[in-house]
């Protein structure tokens, strides 16, 4: 039996938000530990993991691991129908069920809502992902500004270069109207830590990325004020948005393009 | 020209 109520169904509705576009179907892994997904997109460009621990929930059950088959399209349809302020519930019995329930309860407790969501058996391929990988630079931002920098340069290119160096974090553009070139530094005295940008480099690094999958990314943005994007020379880039203190996260990963 | 790489080729399947 697994069971699990999350006192803000909103959360779980801002987390399909910031992945459906990118994945159209995956598994989430339900343990003890919580809830994960990791899916790639249909090019096999970009990954996302996203981890929703038990203690972020207000009731977690999960008596033995399972995997619900979940096409987000359908998903999405059944979140929308939550309330701003409504609890979800979701509930499935043990592996090999067909469907899974989800509940949706209003504050003040007279309106209650039943979905049962058709289930299916998905393939996915699972990759790991190392967890001690130190990345030559690392750039925190408000996740509304970096949404900001990627939906204004998507308009000039669709490759850009993130280039850190002792000057700041610089975002290069160019396509077919001409060129741009976007330049941030570190202001670590922002009244509100969510509003401060930290750069800090342990070397000068430079890589070019797809501005498609960027624009996947900040879908998260309303998961979390700030966006941490960490590179490295010829690994995957890492863009990752905690939610709340210790409730979960979704972390992107993105395959760099390479000179020939 | 630059080449666009896969995420396959970074991390090994589990």
């Amino acid at each position: 039996m697994f069971e699990a109520r999350m006192a803000q169904a909103s959360t779980l509705k801002k987390v399909l938000e910031a992945v459906k576009d990118m994945v159209s179907e995956g598994n989430f892994d339900c343990s003890e530990e919580g809830i994960c997904l990791q899916a790639m997109d249909v090019a096999h460009v970009s990954l996302v993991n996203v981890l929703l621990r038990a203690q972020g929930f207000e009731m977690f059950r999960c008596d033995r691991n399972l995997a619900l088959g979940i096409q987000l399209a359908n998903l999405s349809k059944v979140l929308n129908c939550a309330g701003k302020d409504d609890a979800v519930t979701v509930k499935a019995e043990d592996e090999g069920a067909d469907t899974a329930e989800f509940m949706f309860e209003s504050s003040k407790g007279d309106r209650i809502t039943t979905f049962e969501l058709t289930l299916m058996d998905i393939d996915s391929e699972h990759l790991g992902v190392p967890e001690d990988t130190t990345y030559t630079a690392v750039i925190k931002m408000p996740s509304t500004e970096f949404r900001r920098i990627i939906s204004d340069l998507s308009t000039i290119g669709d490759t850009v270069t993130i280039e850190v160096s002792k000057d700041g974090a610089s975002f290069q553009v160019s396509g077919d109207i001409g060129k741009g070139n976007l330049c941030i530094q570190s202001n670590t005295a922002a009244d509100k830590p969510s509003e401060r940008v930290e750069i800090t480099m342990e070397e000068p690094t430079k890589q070019t990325y797809a501005m498609r999958y960027l624009s996947f990314f900040t879908k998260a943005a309303p998961l979390s004020d700030t966006v941490t994007i960490s590179l490295s020379p010829d690994v995957p880039l890492v863009v990752e948005f905690n939610i709340g203190e210790e409730v979960g996260y979704v972390k992107y990963y993105l395959a760099p393009k390479i000179t020939e | 020209a630059r080449k666009q790489t896969s995420i396959t080729a970074y991390f090994a399947k589990r």
